[in-house]
């Protein structure tokens, strides 16, 4: 039985991809069998594990939107226990073409369904927003990993998601429940980071993971190589934070 | 009569926000009447701006949604020549509560028309998507400036967002061009930045500002005391390039 995690924030920029892809790819090098599922629109998950979105046939949109199977969409990474579920600018449509459905919330918790037995973890990589593909993934999650820049607006943005989690929570899915906050983009030399992270330590306490990401060049670089930084320089302070925080993750088993 | 220009780009954390305040500040420094519009339910340029988004009981929502005037929208700041039609979290909703009417995309556009003789420039701060609100405000807009990172995967969704465009030109809005791109937290040690600055500017050549934005801690900084930068510290590298971006956008008056 898989644990499925989703990656969420609705603020643009804080590190969602770059967390699905990198904390994927570490727990997928630790043998577990993992499957990151793209279900942003913009694709970069999948362009970042060197798909070309342009060229795909077969996403996430046919099983979302055609009734396909999921197995469709799901490619072999050069990791041998990473799959990816791709994505491609068809699925700017879905929360349109969803609205009049019945139980439009809880598509893709039925869609896992089919291939949850196959993997030992699942992350989903949402897109900036708070719409119906967010929805989904909360709805078909066990828990959630928020990505938090070490910026103002970031925490100011905060609140809300806490608050469409409760609600998602009380209404479609009982066992959603906060995996962690990951702290990214930390720059020591700017006094900003360090009091967001003061702050963010002090309101969430044990809910913010002891692992913090650095701003570091190599996680940038990575995407343009089609690959996780694991993959691209094992040796960046990128691709260490990412293997320590599978490991956080591992410990914790899924208890948070 | 205003010009009316969005500030827009699907992809998250790229600057939309910090160019739209910091560009409506220059441009009410150098004495043209200036309205920021906030169509963000994140509320990012309200705060930037010095507003408490839970205490405001009239906001862009309640224009777009209730029928209200625009004018009960916008607060005065402490720029003489600076206004800001404010939003908060009720604009969430806005999307599907628009679904079903009759010129959906060109609810804006009608309520700036109530108020554009009052201004010599109006800026809309887009969210990071490409759903309704950004519709509207493309709808609405004379021209377009895409505030674009200079990394990877901000590079990536920029064929999707000039396909957008032309697609409003052709059906909602023939005026609409684009103003310029924007190149963002740009950093002169990273090699990567030195690659998207060539790529860009090769690719589209004139159509890029000649101004770049320098990744600058005042620039982050200034929101959590809700100023622009320019009010913050006028001495700083942010602020210095956002005067140099507004000189530009003067000199170009309006053909790009
Ligand atoms: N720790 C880091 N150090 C340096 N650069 C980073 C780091 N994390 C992410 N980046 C870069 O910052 C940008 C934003 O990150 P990313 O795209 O992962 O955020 P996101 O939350 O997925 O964005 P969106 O909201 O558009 O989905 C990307 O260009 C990425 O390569
Ligand atoms: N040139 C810069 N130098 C340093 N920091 C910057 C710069 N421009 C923006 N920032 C910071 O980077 C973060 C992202 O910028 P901003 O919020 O303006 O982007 P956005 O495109 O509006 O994001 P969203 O997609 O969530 O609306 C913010 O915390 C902001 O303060
Ligand atoms: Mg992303
Ligand atoms: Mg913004």
């Amino acid at each position: 039985m898989a644990k499925i995690m989703a990656v969420a924030n609705q603020k643009g920029g804080v590190g969602k991809t770059t967390t699905a892809i990198n904390l994927s790819a570490s727990l997928a090098v630790a043998e577990k069998r993992t499957l990151l599922v793209d279900i942003d629109p913009q694709a970069n998950s999948t362009s970042g594990c060197g798909f070309n979105k342009h060229e795909l046939t077969e996403t996430i949109y046919q099983a979302f939107i055609r009734g396909n199977t999921l197995e469709r969409a799901i490619q072999k990474t050069t990791l041998p226990f990473l799959d990816v579920a791709t994505s491609n600018t068809d699925l700017i449509g879905a929360e349109i073409e969803l609205i009049d459905e019945e139980d439009r919330e809880k598509k893709l918790r039925v869609l896992l369904r089919e291939i949850e037995e196959d993997y030992h973890f699942i992350l989903i990589d949402c897109p900036p927003s708070l719409g119906l593909l967010t929805v989904n993934s909360l709805t078909a999650s066990h828990s959630v990993i928020i990505p938090l820049q070490c910026e103002y607006y970031a925490m100011e943005g905060l609140g809300q998601l806490m608050k469409t989690i409760s609600l998602i929570k009380n209404r479609l899915n009982p066992t959603l429940h906060v995996e962690g906050i990951l702290l990214t983009m930390f720059d020591t030399r700017n006094n900003l980071a360090h009091q967001v992270v003061r702050e963010v330590q002090r309101h969430f306490g044990g809910k913010v993971f002891k692992t913090i990401i650095p701003r570091n060049v190599r996680l940038s670089e990575a995407p343009s190589h089609g690959k996780p930084v694991i993959l691209y320089d094992i040796h960046s302070k990128g691709a260490e934070s990412y293997l320590s925080l599978a490991k956080e993750v591992l410990f914790n088993g899924g208890n948070h």
